[in-house]
């Protein structure tokens, strides 16, 4: 089955949190996560890769505005279950390959990750879903970057 | 916008790979999974989180078959761009909680998640898109975890 990147999109409207060394053990995603969702705040991505050692970390994006509070309400929960800290960094952009087939073609993520590497691009976190590639960026270059993946996956930009 | 919760899907077709300390600058991804686009190994989920010191990991499912293929070619690339090793885990299994309108309704992970930890099951991964949020557990409690999903959402299991 061909690949077939329709779109490519950016987002600069959230802000990245990492919540930092928490222990690998069931539940304590879900005590994050209540306590946040109890507090309002509009949690968009969640990324957490394998533990090591028994603790990990688990990221998220909340809007530019939801920051502050997030931020406060996050660093009692390191507190709670024990984590390392909490860290925030409100200049970053999330870019998007769009397309359909992709499970079965592993080059659209390649040619994804060399498009932002020609750029000088570096990528901070990566998160897939069976129709789109999500890269997480530096705001500042997102420009860059959205121009050189239309022109890499031969679409027009809008 | 109220979340609507449609399905939860489970997945035990795949084995989860993660290539582990790998330097943090633009190219190292596009050299991993270029090579592994040219050797045809169908990688479907990428997770990678943020870095520390330098260093992050990359983890990427694949199916059953590509296993050892990719192992190979996936240490020879360790080596190549400086990485710490490289492990894989045959046992796992990815659940989904699928619907429309989660990006306003964090509760739903909070849910997913709490509804994880009661039947004791650890999260050892997680990848969200704007319609699903996605667990890497172990899949010898995959049917418990789900079993006790479909009743969390109030699904009938099919
Ligand atoms: C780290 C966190 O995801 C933990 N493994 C849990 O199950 O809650
Ligand atoms: C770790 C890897 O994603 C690296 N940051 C890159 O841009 O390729």
């Amino acid at each position: 089955e061909q690949a077939i990147v329709s779109a490519v999109t950016h987002d600069t409207s959230e802000a990245k949190m990492t919540l930092a060394g928490v222990p690998d053990r069931p539940g304590v995603a879900a005590t994050v996560f209540r306590a946040l969702a109890d507090q309002e705040v509009n949690v968009d991505m969640i990324v957490q890769n394998v533990s090591d050692h028994g603790v990990t970390d688990i990221s998220f994006t909340v809007p530019h505005a939801d920051l502050a509070s997030a931020m406060e309400h996050t660093e009692r929960l390191a507190a709670e279950v024990g984590a390392a800290g909490v860290s925030s960094d409100d200049t970053i952009a999330r870019v998007s390959v769009v397309g359909a087939g992709m499970r079965s073609n592993p080059g659209v993520a390649a040619t994804m990750f060399e498009t932002l590497s020609s750029c000088g691009v570096n990528i901070q976190m990566i998160s897939t879903s069976a129709i789109r590639v999500s890269c997480v960026v530096d705001g500042g270059q997102v420009e860059d970057a959205v121009r050189a993946l239309h022109e890499a996956f031969g679409l027009h930009e809008a």
